[in-house]
């Protein structure tokens, strides 16, 4: 299942969660709005959860796509530092280490989700998810 | 009110494991 957004949501292309005040499950089954997670909230969970990991995915390399309105990020994912590449809206926002919600363009996100950012740069270290159990 | 689990937030960023 692709968490695709309602036509009517004003988050258009982005999935609902992101919207401000959107209410987010922990692992230990506390809720908290997207915009008061913190670093700890992710790291926490993921310890909880048993299956996931937080990896440390440093941006890399930040260029333009041909889709309109997205990029193409490059992260070196985990400490096997792995280059994989994503492409995303500009407003797409992602969580750094120690910083919160960043975005490639942070008005934008601001515009449409109400979700204040900082401007996700190359060297952000963004929080990351794989699965624990790869043996 | 729809709540979410938190890992929809951050990124699957799974490297391609290529033995």
């Amino acid at each position: 299942t692709s968490p695709h957004s309602s036509p009517s949501s004003p988050s258009a292309g982005l999935p609902p969660f992101f919207m401000k005040g959107s209410i987010i499950q922990l692992a230990d089954g506390e809720l908290k709005r997207v915009e008061d997670l913190r670093t700890e909230d992710f790291v926490q969970s993921a310890e909880v959860s048993g299956e996931l990991k937080i990896d440390s995915s440093t941006v890399e390399r930040i260029e333009c796509s041909r889709t309109p309105n997205a990029v193409i990020i490059q992260f070196s994912v985990g400490e096997n530092k792995a280059q994989v590449c994503v492409e995303v809206l500009v407003e797409y926002p992602f969580f750094v280490f120690g910083q919160g919600w960043s975005s490639c363009c942070p008005d934008r996100t601001t515009q449409l989700l109400a979700l204040s950012c900082a401007k996700l740069s190359v060297g952000d270290v963004c929080i990351s998810l794989t699965l624990k159990s790869l043996k | 009110v729809p709540v979410f689990p938190w890992h929809s937030l951050v990124p699957f960023l799974a490297p391609t494991q290529s033995d």
